[in-house]
């Protein structure tokens, strides 16, 4: 995946069952962001595999104060890219629960 | 280690913790 400056990763064991995770995302190289990201530190938080979109958890990090609203598409795209990996895991290694 | 809570309105929690230095990149 791009090297996005955004980094996110499994906050939990994946089993290849449930449809929500428990995904961690920290700023790597603010450099990367247009705006200035609040210093918080690491945010995990539940995503959906089925029902949501990487794109719905940034707008809320964004109206949460984490990122600039200008930030929203490479946040979005460090989801997207983390989530599509774990999708390519579950059907690679589980490929009968999926 | 602090957690801080923040709970958006559309109900989704995000809890943020600091992160380890170890997962830090060297600039």
């Amino acid at each position: 995946a791009e090297d996005t400056g955004v980094r996110v990763e499994l906050a939990e064991e994946d089993h290849g069952r449930k449809s929500a995770i428990a995904l961690r995302l920290w700023v790597e190289d603010p450099k990367k962001l247009k705006g200035k990201p609040k210093d918080s530190g690491a945010i995990e938080f539940t995503f959906d595999l089925e029902r949501e979109t990487p794109e719905d958890v940034a707008q809320e990090m964004i109206e949460s104060g984490f990122f600039h609203e200008s930030d929203v598409k490479i946040v979005a795209k460090s989801i997207r890219d983390r989530v599509a990996l774990i999708q390519w895991r579950r059907k690679r290694i589980w490929p009968a629960l999926q | 280690s602090s957690l801080t809570q923040v709970v958006h309105s559309a109900g989704r929690r995000f809890i943020v913790s600091p992160v380890p230095e170890s997962r830090l990149r060297e600039s």
